[in-house]
């Protein structure tokens, strides 16, 4: 038996939109822990790991370790007919192949049951190991959002380099280039539109912009962004998501041949 | 010339 009551529904509305361009089909994981997701993207060039903590439900229920298939288009659009300011809670039974979502209205006056199909789904599961980067950037998610959406009408990819002038962002395509610096900002009264960069060594790496554009629909989890870079591994960004867990997005780079 | 490297290369399975 599994139940989780999340008062705050409108954050797993929010969590859907963010991963659903990215990922089709992925495995829910519950557990003790919480409620979790990993999944890649079709060309395994991209992955989300998700984390909603079982301290951040209301009320949190998992008998055992379950697993389940859902369609996130599917889901999205059950979701997407909770109310924002919805509470919304998930069950499910044991050996079911069906998940319930029931919406509350923030008065109770209205209760509805949305009841979607589970399906199976092969899915690989990475381990990732903790590892230190050379350079950790956190920045307002609104501004990084800006920045890969005008990027993304010149080039195709994005370099991020980190210097201790700061991080540039910088794209070429045929019409031009474009290059972006922010400088560090440790803005003391306005905490959520710092720039803070964390640098132990200059770093310079290239992805593709379709990528980065898709992470930035996780925006609305999250007033700012981190972006950790090492040039052994792929990107990580990450939005926390308030007092409950994150969403992290990692990005293969593209190397020169 | 970029070439796109996969997650896959990075991450092993578990």
């Amino acid at each position: 038996m599994l139940e989780l009551r999340l008062v705050q529904g409108s954050l797993l509305k929010k969590v859907l939109e963010a991963i659903r361009e990215l990922v089709t089909d992925a495995n829910f994981d519950c557990s003790g822990t919480g409620f979790s997701l990993q999944a890649m993207d079709s060309s395994h060039v991209a992955l989300v790991a998700l984390l909603l903590r079982a301290e951040g439900f209301e009320h949190y229920r998992c008998d055992r370790n379950l697993s389940m298939g859902m369609n996130l288009n599917n889901m999205a659009k059950m979701l997407r007919c909770a109310g924002n300011d919805d509470i919304i809670t998930i069950k499910a039974d044991d050996g079911s192949d069906t998940v319930t979502f029931m919406f509350e209205s923030p008065k109770q006056d209205k209760i509805a049951d949305f009841e979607m199909k589970l399906m199976d789904i092969d899915s690989e599961h990475l381990g990732i190991p903790d590892s230190e980067y050379q350079a950790i950037v956190r920045m307002p998610s609104a501004e990084f959002m800006r920045i890969c959406k005008d990027l993304s009408s010149i080039g195709d990819t994005v370099i991020i380099s980190v210097t201790k002038e700061g991080v540039k962002f910088s794209t070429s395509g045929e019409i031009g280039s474009a290059n972006i610096v922010c400088r560090q900002n440790q803005t003391v009264d306005k905490p959520e539109e710092a720039t803070v960069i964390e640098m132990q060594e200059p770093v310079s790496l290239t992805f593709a912009l379709r990528y980065m554009n898709s992470f930035t629909k996780a925006s609305s989890l999250s007033d700012q962004v981190t972006i950790s870079l090492s040039s052994e591994l792929p990107v990580v960004v990450e939005y926390k998501i308030a007092e409950m867990g994150y969403i992290r997005f990692y990005l293969a780079p593209k190397i020169e041949e | 010339q970029c070439i796109q490297k996969k997650i896959t290369e990075y991450f092993s399975k578990t």
